[in-house]
């Protein structure tokens, strides 16, 4: 279940961060960190959300930049895995032979990460 | 990634989770039951403490000594009129007969709410989150605003109140005296879990109406066939009858147990699954047949049965859910208690429908536009005053007499140290 929440939560943030660049007509980086701006200090939700930035901000802004949509994103981050056996879960709709191409090109884009590198490891 | 391997957060992450594990107050120095902290099962959940360093005081109890020289049920009235020599306690509540209430519910009776602010972008501003930090340290929920608990005043400006603010301007006497013991996921069968969080002493407390209202996840859970995991009308019973036990050998003798039936979830789908989520308004991209589809994929949909595109499912799940309803009438009309006698009462969501079609209001403005799932503030408060409206037709004794010395209560204490 956790790791469904997590991709529930990734999706969720990636379509608002995707939602202010398109409103704001603005950059990926600046919607972040507008976000982030938008949150309380409480519960140390400021600072973990631009921990969150320092580590996949990057990631994220290639993907998006490349014309990924939130559920491409959250799998090329490993937010939303598809367990063996079973449909791939996506919010958004889109024919399947262009998810496939996408999905291809995310994973390239991911494949020289630091950060997935570095979660891969132990 | 365990934020709570750190050795400085071990003692306080323990504190949190014995909190959340067991509904009980996280921040409560006399282990009342009652707090002075509002979030982590404080006094959004029950009633504020008025002196959380004894243990003898606490909301909901008969007074000591008539509150002659302290409040110690923490209803804001004490002291001794000069006048006459007489506590007030005794002036203004003898005989009244003070009663407090309690719910016994899920996420729909601690209002599991998730504010559609933090996902519209072109709303979106530094005043949007403001509220997160409470509403995680409240686990999502509102109980401060419930239909059944609620003290403050609805943030959508409507009249109707909870039912302790109707049993609150009924009988001043009965200030503060509420418990929300709900809980996100709660059903017949884990309430066993939670149930010891509710605080009753027998012999020292007031009578209490508990509601029990476990309304969906009995047959709601994530499962791809919902059905094999549904309570089935013989574990129902037996869930039922442990619960009522519990409460036969805690709560003190006058009090009334009302049992909630259960809705019919159809309603949901039907209203909803061809209008945007909140998600999907700018760019017009995201129904909520989508989402319910996603959070089914993901094994997460917080109540499949109904939250589907399968016609037959969703009837299959009104079906059980039915048969839910018809055994909770079966036990209030078969089973007798000591201490409580027990009522019926049907989930009733076609009367609310109604009553907000006669207000020029749509019913998916019924349901919380995030999740899509459960009753929103104005539903909640609708349910509220028609409980109330139920409950003093067919059964006035439960909620007691209007106590005739409300207006003096208020002259003399004002708002008896609020909430």
């Amino acid at each position: 279940h956790s790791s469904s929440h997590h991709c529930v939560g990734c999706v969720m943030v990636m379509s608002v961060i995707t939602q202010l660049t398109q409103v704001h007509n603005s950059t990926v980086e600046a919607s972040m960190e507008r976000l982030c701006s938008y949150l309380p200090g409480k519960l140390l939700l400021k600072t973990t959300c631009y921990l969150l930035v320092h580590i996949f901000g990057s990631d994220i802004i290639k993907l998006l930049d490349a014309d990924m949509n939130a559920d491409m994103v959250c799998h090329a981050l490993e937010f939303c895995k598809q367990d063996a056996g079973q449909p791939q879960c996506h919010l958004y709709p889109l024919p399947k032979e262009i998810w496939n191409l996408r999905q291809k090109k995310s994973r390239h884009i991911v494949k020289k990460s630091v950060t997935m590198k570095y979660l891969k490891g132990d | 990634s365990d934020i709570c391997s750190l050795p400085f957060l071990a003692k306080i992450c323990k504190k949190i989770k014995f909190s959340i594990q067991t509904s009980m107050p996280f921040k409560d120095v006399d282990s009342d039951k009652y707090s002075v902290f509002p979030t982590l099962r404080g006094y959004h959940w029950r009633g504020r403490d008025c002196n959380d360093s004894d243990k003898n005081v606490y909301p909901g109890r008969r007074p000591d000594n008539w509150d002659a020289h302290q409040d110690s049920n923490c209803n804001g009235i004490w002291g001794i009129d000069p006048k006459d020599g007489i506590p007030y306690e005794k002036k203004f509540c003898e005989g009244s007969q003070p009663r407090g209430i309690i719910l016994l519910g899920d996420s729909a009776g601690a209002h599991f709410h998730i504010p559609p602010e933090w996902l519209i972008a072109s709303q979106m501003s530094v005043n949007s989150f403001s509220n997160l930090p409470t509403a995680l340290t409240d686990e999502f929920d509102w109980p401060q605003l419930s239909g059944a608990t609620g003290f403050l005043d609805s943030t959508s400006g409507f009249e109707e109140k909870s039912i302790y603010l109707h049993l609150r301007k009924r009988n001043r006497c009965n200030h503060r005296d509420y418990q929300n013991i709900s809980r996100n996921g709660g059903s017949s069968q884990n309430l066993k879990k939670f149930i010891e969080s509710l605080s009753r002493n027998q012999q020292l407390d007031h009578p209490a109406i508990v509601i029990y209202a476990m309304i969906g996840n009995d047959v709601c859970n994530g499962r791809a066939d919902p059905v094999p995991e549904m309570t089935t009308p013989e574990q129902l019973y037996s869930n039922v009858m442990q619960t009522l036990k519990h409460l036969d050998s805690h709560l003190p003798e006058g009090s009334h147990v009302v049992l909630h039936g259960l809705p019919n979830g159809t309603f949901l789908w039907e209203n909803l699954h061809d209008r945007y989520h909140p998600l999907g308004q700018l760019n017009k991209d995201v129904t909520y047949a989508q989402v319910f589809s996603f959070l089914s994929c993901l094994k997460i949909n917080p109540c499949h049965g109904w939250m589907s595109s399968n016609k037959t499912l969703r009837t299959l799940t009104s079906e059980r859910a039915q048969q839910l309803s018809d055994t909770l009438k079966k036990i209030a009309a078969s089973e007798k208690f000591t201490n409580f006698d027990l009522f019926y009462m049907d989930f009733a969501f076609e009367e609310i429908i109604e009553e907000w079609w006669r207000r020029g209001g749509q019913p998916w403005q019924l349901i919380e536009p995030v999740d899509g799932f459960h009753p929103n503030e104005v539903a909640s408060l609708l349910l509220a005053d028609l409980f109330w409206k139920k409950v003093q037709l067919q059964w006035p004794q439960v909620l007691g007499k209007e106590n005739p010395f409300n207006s003096q209560i208020e002259q003399v204490f004002g708002d008896q140290g609020g909430h």
